[in-house]
This record gives structure tokens, sequence and C-alpha cells, in this order.
């Protein structure tokens, strides 16, 4: 179980903090607005008023014996950068930053801050990315390289087998998931259509109509199989 | 390539439009806010100043010849609803929006959105998840069920092949790459450590020390052998 600490209880900092709280983590969290105290007590192992420009305050809380400080003040990049500095200072960390703006991100960056997120365009990227084509149910990169999307299947795929389409061998790119749809019967004796994941697709697994590939691989690949069958 | 209107262009629609249309679509971005446009210019197909609640502004614009419609006003609940009813009426579509606190996403829901974005949750979430551990370097929810993390490998791994873990029949989970660390030497002499990705990993190759796992399996089994290698 490890303990950390939240500064700034916004979208951001309020979900990091009760979500790391339900994952089983020791949360402090910390905010100058009482009003955001009153509403995250209970959901997080304590909540302290507290402002993050101030040194004594955050060395008394004890700052230092977390396993990781979440920042998570966008909108006034001063106060964020002096308790970057502050934190830096006791040698707390590693820190996570949210950054509301470029500027903001290209600051925190010469400050030597490695893990920095700036949501609207994290999230703005993977939304134009998984409209790369009608096809595309989702995308992601993994990381700089590696990119992981889910399409539906083209209609030249249909009925031939993972080995036959031999899409490792081809292009590099590996299946790493199959989500079809099973008509079942309910308690109360409705047909109805629920999708089940084959996430151990074997060479011999038939394609089906209807069917969604989850592909992983280089994202050029990946943006030129989808590209293609378009 | 597939027509698409960027209504609303800070962080996120900005981001939205001007990667669609790098990825190759044609983008029609707009504002209300001349600033806005003007910034825009250039990095879009076409970007027009607009009220997006001015119906016959919309009409005139051929909302409604749009492959999407990506709606990135969050900040006012107001305006994003009446332009939702609006589109709706005019049957233009698939709309994608964009939204900035719980009560607005509920309102979207209520008006029939399928697609909604909600970054500093979403990213808040993420965030969290990578942090159930240590030895997570990256956590993705890839969709309700699957999960796909990247983990420092534990010593229990090390000199074992894939085979030998067996991860697949043990946990159903499934080892999709692996991340191992390559000395090279540069035009100038140096020794320098690479990161090289294997994302097509064999039975029978070997687990390194300092190696990252990428691996795909259920939500529940991902999480519990993270939980078990801390
Ligand atoms: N000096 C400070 N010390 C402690 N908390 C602060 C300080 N300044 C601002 N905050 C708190 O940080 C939280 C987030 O701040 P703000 O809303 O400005 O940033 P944001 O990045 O836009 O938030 P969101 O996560 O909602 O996008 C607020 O609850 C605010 O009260
Ligand atoms: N009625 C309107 N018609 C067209 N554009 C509008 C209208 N109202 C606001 N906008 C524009 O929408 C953009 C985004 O608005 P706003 O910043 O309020 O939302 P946001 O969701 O907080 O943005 P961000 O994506 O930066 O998080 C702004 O550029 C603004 O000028």
């Amino acid at each position: 179980m490890a303990k950390y600490a939240v500064i700034g209880l916004g979208r951001f900092g309020s979900t990091v903090a009760t979500r790391l709280y339900e994952n089983g983590d020791e949360v402090i969290a910390f905010d100058n607005n009482p009003k955001a105290i009153d509403e995250i007590k209970g959901r997080v192992s304590n909540a302290v008023i507290l402002d993050s420009t101030d040194e004594r305050a955050l060395k008394e809380q004890g700052i230092n014996e977390m396993d990781g400080v979440i920042l998570a003040i966008g909108n006034n990049i001063e106060v964020s950068v002096l308790t970057v500095v502050i934190l830096k200072k006791f040698g707390a960390g590693p820190i996570y930053a949210k950054v509301d703006n470029k500027l903001h991100r290209r600051i925190m960056e010469l400050l030597g801050i490695k893990n920095i997120y700036f949501p609207e365009e994290q999230i703005g990227e993977q939304l134009a990315n998984s409209l790369l084509s009608k096809n595309v149910l989702n995308y992601f990169d993994l990381n700089q390289k590696l990119s992981i999307t889910e399409i539906t299947v083209p209609p030249e795929y249909v009925s031939k087998t993972l080995q036959d389409l031999a899409l490792p061998t081809k292009r590099k790119i590996n299946i790493i998931a199959i989500k079809y749809q099973k008509l079942k019967v309910t308690d109360a004796g409705e047909n109805i259509i629920e999708w089940e994941t084959n996430d151990m697709p074997g060479a011999n697994d038939v394609i089906h109509e209807g069917d969604v590939l989850v592909l992983l691989g280089q994202k050029h690949e990946i943006v030129s199989l989808i590209k293609e069958i378009s």
C-alpha cells in the first residue's frame, strides 16, 4: 500500500485522489478551498486545508514522506511553479503534474518534471485518431512507437483464419483480441445479442462478419492498415 | 477522406481539429471568438466565425453534410445543450461532445449522445491506475473488460521463457510485447543504452532483468497480477 499526496482538488485532482483511495492506497488530499475539502472527506484517507505555496505547512504534513505527489493545480501557473520548486527543495516526489496549456507544460519540462498530464490535448488526440476511419472504434498510442486500435472487420477478412491473414508476417501487426456477438437467451426467455471477447486468439480462429479486431503494431503500420481498409 | 465540423476551439477542440486535418480529413472549424479563428487558420481546411446557437448560420455552413460533428464547448452547459438540440434537429452527426462536469455529462447522456469526453476525469483515472504499483509504468482500460499494462519485470520472472511463465494458461494474460534495453554505439563512438520493442514475443523468448512487459488481459486478472508483484 503506497502513500500519495494530491495537491489541488479540481476535477482532475479529485478523480486521482478518490481513485487511488479506492485502489487501496493511502491518500492525503490538499486544497486551500474549504469547500473542496468538505466535498472529498470520506473519499480519501485525510483531507487538509492547505496553501501549496506554504513551505512550513507542507513540511508539517510530511510531504517528503510520500511515494508520490500529484500536483493538480492547472489554472494558476505561478502557484503551480512555486509549489514544484518547494517540492523539489524537500526532495518530495516523484511529482506528477497537470498542466493547462503548452507554456505551462514547457515550464514543467524545464523544471525537470517527467510525468506531465495535459488532459484536453491527450483526449483530443485520442478522439482525432479514433476518427481515422469509420471502421475504427478505438485508437490508443500505447507509447511513442506502438499503437492499439479496434476496427470493424473489413469484408476481405471475413471467413479467413488468423493464419490466412498472416498479419504478423505480412504487416507486423498482432491481432491481440477478437470481439464477437453472441446470441443469448435471458432468464425472461428473451433473445438478446451480447458482445464477448476472445482475448487469446488462435491461428485457426475464423473471422466472422460483424467481428471487431483489436490490433497492436507499430504506429505507421497500424495507420496505413486503417487507411487501406477505409 | 472524411469531412468533420469542430465547434468550439478551446484546447480540446483545437487539438481535435488540427489533428484531424493532419490526418488528411477535411475540417471546418467554428468559434464565435475571432481570435480563436485567426489562431487556427492554415491548420484546418476552413475556419469560420459562427455562434453555435445560430440555426441559420449552421445550416448555411452545411452542418448536416458532415461525417461527424465535434462539439467542444465545455464551459457553457446552456450553449452546449442548445447546440446539441439544433444539431439533432438537422439530423447532423454523429456528435462527439466534450463535457466539463458530471452534470453536463448526465445531460448529454439524456440527450442521447453516445460519444462523450471528459478529459480531466479520463486522464485522472488513467494516472491513478498507472500508480497501482511502483512497477506499473503504464495502464489503460482498453474497454470495460480488457486492460493493458506495462510493468517492470518482477524478479521471479527473470531468466524464464514465456512458455515457462505460461501466463495465458495460468492467468489468462497475454504478453503482447517486451521492451528491452540494447547497448549501442553512436556515430561519435559513444556507448549508449536504447530501448527496443519486441512486438511479436515468441514462446521461447527469455525474459531479462530490466525488461518491461506489455500485458493484455481481463481487468481483474491484470489488477490482481499487479497487486501480487508489488
Ligand atoms: N495555492 C493553492 N493551494 C492549494 N490549492 C489550490 C491553490 N490554488 C488553487 N488550488 C486548488 O486547486 C484546485 C484546482 O485548481 P484549478 O481549478 O485552478 O485548476 P484546474 O487544473 O483548472 O482544475 P481541473 O482539474 O478541474 O481542470 C482548486 O480546487 C483550487 O481550490
Ligand atoms: N456560442 C458559441 N458559439 C461558438 N463558439 C463558442 C460559443 N461559446 C463558446 N465558444 C467557444 O468555444 C471554445 C471553448 O469554450 P470553453 O473554453 O468555454 O470550453 P472548454 O471546454 O473549457 O475549453 P477547453 O477545450 O479549452 O477545455 C472557446 O474558444 C469559445 O470561444
